[in-house]
């Protein structure tokens, strides 16, 4: 199973059309590993993407801390609800 | 496997394997009232299944373990609104659109959202099922790369997960409403996603939509946007209700669900049921518009 191990969900916030372009760059650059929960669409809508690290200058908040963690706490409540 | 839909845990998760246990449960509870169809084959070899609801034995309802099936069924007989409905129209779901990629997520990569198909002359795998039908397919808002969570295939239709439905929408000819169900961001959409132009139905729909989300928030206050996909969130081309209205379903909503508590893909399970609850009121309203307005 993959894992994903310090993996966080950021929630960007783009202020123009400027940021949104620039967001869809980065969306482009699959070396950067990016998953987009939610991709760019207009200025001051909220932008959601699955990061290795966090990383870049633009306006975030991070909504998940560890994507791992919660994976496995998913795990859990399906083997005790089996058991 | 859970013994019946009583003791079914419907607050956890759960694998492919319990969801067609489930399913064949419901059957057997409730013969008269729900049938299994199978309408095609994942490219891996699992079956499709859509569930059919009808009324036609109602007859024989009162006898069933009402509280055992669901909303719907606890809603038959006792909801006039909800009764009026099935007394009148049939209603399919199909709990898990995208097998392969569902049981690929339980057992290898919990964010893997695509198909399972591989495309020829690239290293990765999958298509977006929701980028993948005949309405716009391959123009702006879908993605040429397979390498892309929004890759729209190699051509429309080309996943046999939505040909199955495809072919099943054509052969039954006479849907009326059609709702594709998807996590998150809270929205409730129509068509268009892959041009601005409004839809000719355009006040009506989102007359609905206002309707519907209103009903929704009702429950807990979850607030919802609504509009045309281009306009509530971005382009996409190739999507499902796209295309299901350009087959003349007037009455074709893309549901984006709740993200209270803000995990996106990983809604805590404790949202589950709150997340059904409020996003039945909604569908409920757009079922009984739909049977209030024939056309």
């Amino acid at each position: 199973t993959l894992t994903l191990p310090r993996h966080q969900v950021l929630r960007i916030s783009v202020a123009d059309e400027a940021q949104v372009q620039k967001v869809k760059e980065l969306e482009d650059l699959e070396d950067l590993q990016l998953d987009f929960w939610r991709g760019p669409a207009h200025p001051g809508f909220p932008i959601d993407v699955r990061v290795p690290s966090p990383s870049h200058s633009i306006s975030y908040e991070t909504m998940i801390e560890d994507v791992q963690s919660l994976l496995e706490e998913e795990q859990e409540q399906m083997f005790a609800f089996r058991s | 496997r859970a013994r019946s839909t009583d003791t079914f845990n419907y607050a956890t998760y759960h694998t492919l394997e319990e969801i067609y246990d489930f399913l064949d449960l419901l059957v057997e509870e409730n013969p008269h009232l729900v049938s299994k169809i199978q309408i095609g084959n994942t490219y891996e070899g699992r079956p499709i299944y859509v569930l059919k609801v009808t009324s036609t034995w109602n007859t024989l309802l009162n006898g069933l373990p009402m509280q055992t099936f669901g909303k719907i069924t606890q809603d038959y007989g006792q909801d006039a609104a909800f009764t009026a409905i099935l007394d009148t129209m049939d209603i399919f779901l199909e709990i898990v659109t995208n097998p392969d990629g569902f049981a690929f997520t339980h057992s290898t990569n919990r964010m893997w959202r695509k198909t399972r198909s591989h495309t020829a002359g690239s290293l990765c795998i999958g298509v977006d099922p929701n980028r993948n039908w005949d309405a716009g397919f391959g123009l702006s808002g879908a993605s040429s790369n397979p390498c892309s969570e929004t890759y729209h295939g190699k051509f429309a239709n080309s996943e046999v997960e939505v040909k199955s439905i495809v072919d099943f929408v054509k052969d039954h000819g006479n849907i009326k409403a059609f709702i594709s169900i998807h996590s998150y961001s809270q929205l409730l959409m129509y068509p268009y996603g892959y041009k601005t132009e409004p839809v000719p139905d355009q006040d009506e729909l989102d007359q609905l939509s206002k309707a519907a989300v209103t009903a929704l928030a009702s429950l807990y206050g979850t607030k919802f946007n609504y509009g045309s996909i281009i306009k509530a969130i971005y382009q996409a081309s190739g999507s499902t209700i796209d295309w299901t209205y350009s087959q003349g379903i007037k009455y074709s909503f893309t549901f984006e669900l709740r993200d209270t508590g803000r995990y996106g893909f990983l809604l805590p399970a404790s949202q589950i049921i709150p997340t059904a609850k409020e996003t039945w009121l909604a569908l409920l309203t757009i079922m009984e518009h739909t049977l209030n307005h024939p056309y």
